[in-house]
């Protein structure tokens, strides 16, 4: 039973496809067999990993659109111990055809039953929406991490998300978490990004003992810093850790990936 | 007459709520008259001009609704020579509303009409969508701004957003022009950046003397830099002149406006 991943944030150019793809390589390196999905439209995951959206036979819309297609038809190999669903432009069709019907929550969690027993974590990169997509991804979902740029407007958007998956939560999913905050292209030494965070540590602090969805959620560490090389792995489909293992990038997602799976072992 | 600007780009975080905000403040430092639109339903322009998208009793969502109010009736003013209409979350309650019916595109160019005359220039602040929100937006412009950042991701959703345009510009609007791409969070010094502006500016010279909307758009200059002071404005709901005039993003939104003013002089 591997522990699924939503990397989730309603916000647009937030860090979700850079950190769900370099955090599930690090977790890879780490020992762990790691399956990414990608679930937007955009299928940036998919270029991120060095994958062609409309070359790729069974993606993850025909999961969504065919019962007679298995999961395990879709799944391709990336690098060692890290395997990926692609995604594809026609998955913004499926999303408005899904989203008129009020039972497609947990398409894609019946659908990947038939390979989970492959991996130990599952990572699903969401659309910047809450539509049904996303909905699919925090239906399967055991947590819930935000990547997030501590920025004032970036606050406001939180909220929204965490009334999100509270509804999932009383829905469909009740074991559901959101248990950390990725902070994305930091600045550690502007006081702006040090009264975000602060805010954040507040906020989720005064959260504990409550049965909120977040009650145990963390501003993860350590945060990411701005690092031109993330940006320019996706260019070359390549992980950071495959296009430049020695740069800031490397090592922040590699140390996030420690920092995770300490918080798995509670230690 | 005014001209009419939409600051427009499907991709989330990109800078068109700053860009907004700050070249219509330029622009209204520089002698001319100016309203902005905020037509994103997560109300940031509301927020970074110091408004409270709750607390003002005609918003934009009253113009998409009720037949009744007229522009008159939401215009505030924000700053010399700048005035705002501004938004409200049930703005996102209308989009889906408006999107069932497919003669909804004008409704904000019709309602604008009745005040247009007080004004040298419209600013409208579109959402990350290419929804009817965004096409009311297209509808009534004269030309499109596109603020990007210079990354590999942000080139794919270039594409998408030229082929909306290009739609709009045979349905409804065939003055309509892309007129600029706005760089912002520029990091000059990288080759990433250097690259991809010398993908936009081949892409946009191969297309002059061709009938595309695109056949005049020039990338503006100069970048906007990456700076924190554009980041910590909005959390004091002013804009970059109001909270640090002499700051780069001052500079850099000032220099733009001129650039922009002398393209309409045609010098
Ligand atoms: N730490 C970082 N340093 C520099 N650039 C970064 C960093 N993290 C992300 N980026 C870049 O910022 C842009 C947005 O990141 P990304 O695509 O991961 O965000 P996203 O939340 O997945 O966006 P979308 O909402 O469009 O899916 C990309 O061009 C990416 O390469
Ligand atoms: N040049 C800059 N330097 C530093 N921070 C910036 C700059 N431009 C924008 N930002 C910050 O980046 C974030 C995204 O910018 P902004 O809100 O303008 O983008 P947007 O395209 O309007 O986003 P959305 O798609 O959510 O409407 C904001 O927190 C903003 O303060
Ligand atoms: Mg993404
Ligand atoms: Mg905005």
């Amino acid at each position: 039973m591997p522990r699924v991943i939503a990397m989730m944030n309603q916000k647009g150019g937030v860090g979700k496809t850079t950190s769900a793809v370099n955090l599930a390589a690090a977790l890879a390196a780490s020992g762990q067999r790691v399956c990414l999905i990608d679930l937007d439209p955009q299928a940036h995951m998919t270029l991120h990993v060095g994958l062609d959206p409309e070359a790729i036979e069974c993606t993850v819309y025909d999961l969504f659109t065919d019962p007679t297609r298995s999961a395990a038809e879709a799944v391709v190999n990336v690098d060692e111990r890290l395997d990926a669903i692609v995604s594809e432009t026609d998955l913004a069709a499926a999303e408005s055809e899904l989203s008129q019907h009020s039972d497609r929550q947990r398409i894609l969690a019946e659908s990947f039953k038939s390979i989970e027993d492959r991996y130990d974590v599952v990572m699903i990169d969401c659309p910047p929406s809450l539509g049904v997509l996303t909905i699919n991804a925090l239906s399967m979902a055991d947590e819930v991490l935000v990547p997030m740029q501590a920025h004032f407007l970036a606050l406001q958007g939180v909220s929204k998300l965490l009334e999100t998956v509270g509804l999932v939560c009383q829905s469909v999913n009740p074991g559901l978490e959101v248990t950390g905050i990725i902070l994305c292209m930091h600045e550690r030494h502007t006081n702006l990004a040090r009264e975000v965070v602060e805010d954040l540590k507040t906020f989720f602090e005064e959260s504990r003992g409550t049965d909120a969805p977040w009650r145990n959620c963390r501003v993860l560490e350590p945060p990411i810093r701005r690092n031109i090389k993330l940006a320019e792995a996706p260019s070359f489909g390549q992980t950071i850790f495959q296009y430049e293992p020695a740069s800031h990038g490397a090592t922040d997602y590699t140390a996030l990936a420690s920092f995770v799976i300490d918080g798995w072992n509670g230690t």
